[in-house]
């Protein structure tokens, strides 16, 4: 993985086989864990990163959920690259991985990710089947059971924020709840998309503060400095719905209902005219200051367990 | 595969709510197919939409109609998706050989 090519967008074969290629070489640090099939029948894959101890609190991270935003794969890639090389070089991450797991899944959406490889770049949802609709897929972060189906998504299949038929009705959506739930002392979950710049955390689903909302905006004001120091990005911070809009159905919302505290969204770069159609050339400079965020999100995590 | 020829991604500039409203009204026309890449959101954060070019008239004579300013983002997605392809297969190649 030391000549893998962080610098361009990828296939799904070539970022399962890179993932291969890194618990191959990393196998004190990295395994890989089948959390379940997609509605096509792909593996959904979860890398793993621990020194040992049994179900340690851990930090979630997941890319590509929207399948169209590529950088937030490509980026995944790199953090797992970084993540396996630093341990044991750089102090924090070292003491992070001793005391706490890292789960990274980089291709949250196998289907859609395929079909924006195949036929349509730009597809965002899954690629289930909606009976008596023409219209395929589900909005998968408008699926997860926290105000499911409120204002904030769409009840039209054919909409690019159409919720699922039930909470939960997508395996990405349900594999991934069944492993959080089972594990069961996940204490950061992070999701990432593109794009926007920005930096969220609960709610979106009501205007209801969450109770940890000081210290949720306080972590992301430091997060989002963090992250501006490398190349300036600018990122707004704060709750979805104050910050964007109302969106129900969300991961994070969910997760942070399950008391997952540190529950946050990343939009990363567009900072131009680019959108999701970002140039390749961006991929590496927007993981390397999207990284400084994640550092400090996961030691304050680890810093303030409970 | 699906072609994105003559599609163009809109950046609008909303004033005001009243003007946020609008633009949600476009949003709910799906024989426009308009695909919102940023949703209508708070005042002061654009809003990006991409447009098929069968759309974009009519949704250029409906922003111009009610004062809503945009720009033009991407003059025709296809063209930085063809960059975007080449790129990937020239690695590929080369990885290949």
């Amino acid at each position: 993985t030391d000549t893998f090519n962080y610098a361009i967008y990828h296939t799904l074969e070539e970022i399962y086989g890179f993932i291969d290629m890194l618990v191959a070489e990393y196998p004190q640090l990295v395994s890989k864990l089948q959390i379940g099939n997609t509605y096509e029948g792909r593996p959904i894959y979860v890398l793993k990163f621990s020194t040992g101890g049994d179900n340690r609190p851990a930090i979630w991270i997941d890319t590509g959920i929207h399948s169209r935003e590529w950088v937030t794969q490509a980026s995944g890639v790199w953090f797992a690259k970084k993540i396996a090389q630093d341990y044991g070089q750089d102090a924090a991450l070292t003491s992070i991985l001793d005391s706490m797991d890292i789960f990274l899944e980089i291709v949250t959406n196998p289907d859609g990710f395929a079909f924006t490889l195949s036929k349509n770049r730009l597809w965002r949802k899954t690629r289930s089947i909606t009976a008596g609709s023409l219209c395929v897929g589900v909005d998968p972060n408008r699926n997860w059971d926290a105000g499911f189906g409120l204002a904030g998504a769409s009840s039209s299949p054919c909409s690019q924020t159409y919720y699922g038929k039930f909470a939960n009705s997508e395996v990405e959506v349900k594999s991934i709840v069944d492993f959080v739930k089972n594990h069961g002392n996940i204490k950061a979950f992070i999701s990432i998309h593109s794009y926007s710049q920005l930096l969220l955390y609960p709610y979106g689903y009501t205007t209801e503060s969450a109770a940890d909302q000081a210290e949720l905006d306080q972590l992301a004001e430091s997060a989002v400095k963090a992250l501006s120091s490398l190349y300036g990005t600018h990122f707004k911070y704060g709750s979805i719905i104050d910050t964007i809009y109302q969106a129900s159905g969300s991961s994070i919302d969910w997760a942070y209902n399950q008391g997952i505290k540190y529950s946050y969204t990343f939009e990363l770069r567009d900072t131009g005219s680019y959108g999701f159609l970002l140039p390749a050339s961006q991929i590496v400079p927007t993981a390397q200051e999207t990284w400084l965020a994640l550092q400090t999100i996961m030691e304050y995590t680890l810093n303030h367990l409970y | 595969k699906e072609d994105f020829v003559g599609h163009q991604v809109l950046r609008i500039s909303v004033a005001d709510e009243a003007q946020v409203q609008k633009v949600t009204e476009l949003e709910e026309l799906e024989h426009l197919q308009l695909d919102f890449w940023r949703g209508p959101a708070q005042t002061g954060s654009p809003i990006d939409v991409r447009v098929p070019f069968a759309s974009l008239q009519a949704v250029k004579v409906f922003l111009e109609t009610h004062g809503i300013e945009y720009t033009i983002m991407i003059e025709d997605v296809q063209s930085l998706l063809d960059e975007e392809q080449e790129q990937m297969f020239a690695f590929q190649a080369r990885a290949a050989s």
